[in-house]
């Protein structure tokens, strides 16, 4: 058999670039879906951790809650879904 | 299920639902009967009836759109973002939007409505072989007018049934041409177009002239995507060009080359490499009919659910044969009841309805012995506003007590403080730190927790201690610290930074909690240690302040307990 082809990856003009890392792309869900840095009307200001955030989006979806960013969580991410925020303030 | 803050639902059942404007990736007739079937979803399980109107406003206007397509929530492109629906209410409340970057279809692929040849509309027959050929896709093989058509059944040799495919050489829709094909060559500003384009527009539908001069006539239409229409990607949807040239070699079919996520793409020229022009290439979609019947759902006033069968969760999963989940149901029957009217009924629930739900007045055998209590004398100089932080402020019979160490206070209507009175005197089988407690508004039963115990009075008859596991909390609760009813048969129960529902006649905690209480009720502080429901608002007290929040579950006000509450 020979070697796989080395796979050369190109940029499609046009395309709405998504390639931002794993970390971007988690704080950019948490944010869009309200986990974190929500803009509290009033009252008690918490600031909710990125770790405590990822507990929150996790146990929305049924994931094991570990505050860290493991695959599954990330894959989770990645998923299709409905635009309308999970946490709503 | 969840609903949104302050429970906004439509204040009639009676709702009218418009359809805007429509994806090219569907024909006109499968995307109205993909919103009939996601309408019926909900009106099948309330009294809800939806009315299609064809102008003016509507409650729930549907429309589709690309990335920035008018409110402060752009779409993103192929996959990502599907769609998104807004609470019920005024203006672009109720409202429905579905981002046309992505490949509508009923979830398994191209749906391709023939239209004219003889199958009265059937759905083309993928593959069908056409004279020992198989094919795919449509094909304009064996005519002379360029016209793609399909076989309707597998062998088109055999049975000869066929039907033309979607192509704006047969139809437009839209526009104001009455849904006339497009004319080529036809010109625009001058410039003379031979396929349609999206020139002219900044929202990215393709369109064309029906008759040979725009300029002229000011007659158009919007192109329907054909079967081989590629997605998004730089080529406005032209179909794939076979073969292609890509990094130097030949592709006669779809490839996920060049890219990192798996997605099939396809050159819309002959060659990628001299002109960059591409798309991605019809895949199975989504499921126009679910994501409708989802966002219908945010439009009549549910938020998303945390159980992940039920159509309410966020994430999309592809159904064969759909049905709503009990989840689903609970929570719009929450908003507008039960379906009246002989059927179709909901389906049951999977535990035979039989059996009645543990009626809390039976004494369970495993129950603790009530324990024997003495009186204990009260001391009339106790003063609550020397209290900086009760064991638990709760409404019982419409009247505030407040509850510290055996005694407790009641303010009267009038606003002054009666007590302190004596807790084992009116519930002598209570002890002196009572955590919380709350009365249920349906059969005035007064539950009352301590520690991990808790005790159900129906007038002077008591039943416990019990365990709060037997209501199905987790044996890892120290204490229940606050309870609010919601709705005649619920009662949220907080401990720490979470919350449970816990549902009082079946005795039981609903599924898809603990939930964290500062992910529902922003703005206040995730420890409070009681909560309790108050003329109308929410009071989450922590040491000697209250967080107050109205029925929108906004915070309003902040206060000190002592100052506010008890009037000292």
């Amino acid at each position: 058999w020979s070697a796989p082809l080395k796979s050369k990856f190109v940029t499609f003009p046009g395309e709405i670039l998504k390639n931002m890392t794993d970390m971007e792309l988690a704080e950019n869900y948490l944010k869009k879906f309200g986990y974190m840095n929500t803009v509290q009307r009033s009252g008690f200001q918490s600031m909710v951790s990125t770790e405590k955030a990822l507990k929150m989006m996790q146990r929305q979806m049924g994931l094991e809650e570990t505050g860290q960013l493991d695959t599954s969580t990330l894959e989770a991410m990645k998923q299709p879904r409905c635009g309308v925020p999970d946490v709503a303030n | 299920y969840k609903t949104f803050a302050g429970d906004p639902k439509w204040d009639h059942n009676d709702v009218t639902y418009r359809i805007i404007n429509y994806t090219p990736d569907l024909e006109i007739s499968v995307v109205d009967d993909a919103f009939a079937r996601a309408f019926k979803v909900w009106s099948d399980v309330t009294p809800l009836t939806f009315t299609r109107l064809y102008d003016g406003t509507a409650d729930i206007m549907i429309s589709f759109g690309k990335a920035d397509h008018g409110d402060p929530y752009p779409f993103d492109g192929k996959d990502g973002l599907l769609a998104h629906a807004y609470p019920p209410g005024e203006g672009v409340q109720g409202d429905a939007h579905f981002d046309d970057d992505e490949f509508w279809t009923l979830g398994k692929g191209p749906v391709v409505k023939t239209r004219y040849g003889n199958s009265e509309g059937a759905m083309c027959h993928f593959p069908f072989t056409f004279e020992g050929k198989t094919y795919t896709t449509c094909t304009t093989e064996g005519r002379t007018d360029n016209l793609p058509w399909c076989a309707t059944t597998a062998d088109y040799s055999r049975d000869k049934k066929y039907g033309f495919c979607p192509s704006e050489l047969l139809y437009t829709f839209g526009g104001n041409a009455d849904g006339a094909e497009c004319v080529f060559p036809f010109v625009f500003l001058g410039e003379e177009y031979d396929s349609c384009t999206t020139e002219g527009r900044s929202d990215g539908y393709r369109w064309c002239a029906t008759t040979s001069n725009f300029d002229n006539d000011k007659k158009y239409g919007f192109c329907p995507s054909r079967d081989t229409t590629t997605i998004g990607g730089n080529s406005d949807g032209a179909p794939c060009h076979f073969p292609f040239e890509f990094l130097g070699k030949e592709y006669d079919s779809c490839t996920s080359e060049g890219r990192g996520d798996g997605k099939l793409w396809c050159g819309t020229t002959d060659s990628y490499d001299d002109d960059k022009k591409w798309g991605f290439c019809p895949d199975q979609g989504y499921s126009l009919f679910l994501v409708a019947a989802h966002e219908f759902g945010h439009a009549l006033g549910l938020d998303h659910s945390n159980i992940r069968e039920a159509l309410m969760y966020p994430m999309y999963t592809y159904a064969e044969d759909f049905s709503l989940h009990k989840d689903d149901i609970e929570g719009i029957q929450y908003l507008y009841g039960r379906r009246t009217g002989p059927d179709p009924t909901p389906p049951q629930p999977d535990t035979p309805t039989t059996i009645p739900y543990p009626d809390p007045d039976e004494t369970d055998p495993t129950d603790e012995p009530t324990e024997p209590t003495t009186t204990r004398p009260v001391d009339p100089t106790k003063d609550a506003c020397k209290v900086t932080k009760f064991d638990t402020i709760t409404v019982i019979e419409g009247v505030l007590h407040f509850f510290k160490d055996g005694h407790y206070w009641k303010m009267s209507s009038n606003g002054g403080l009666k007590g302190p009175f004596s807790v084992s005197e009116r519930w002598s089988a209570l002890p002196a730190v009572i955590d919380s407690a709350f009365e249920n508004m349906l059969t005035r039963k007064l539950y009352f927790f301590s520690g991990t115990r808790f005790w159900v009075y129906t007038g002077n008859s008591v039943l416990g201690p019990r365990s709060i596991e037997k209501l199905g909390l987790p044996n890892t609760i120290q204490k229940v610290e606050g309870a609010l009813q919601r709705g005649k048969g619920k009662v949220l129960l907080f401990s720490g930074e979470n919350y449970w529902r816990l549902d009082v006649k079946a005795q039981k905690i609903d599924m898809g909690y603990p939930r964290y209480t500062d992910a529902v009720f922003g703005g206040v502080p995730n420890d409070a240690h009681d909560v309790f429901q108050y003329k109308g608002h929410i009071y989450f007290c922590r040491d000697r302040f209250y967080w107050r929040m109205n029925s929108r579950r906004q915070v309003d006000r902040v206060g000190y307990v002592k100052y506010d509450l008890l009037k000292c």
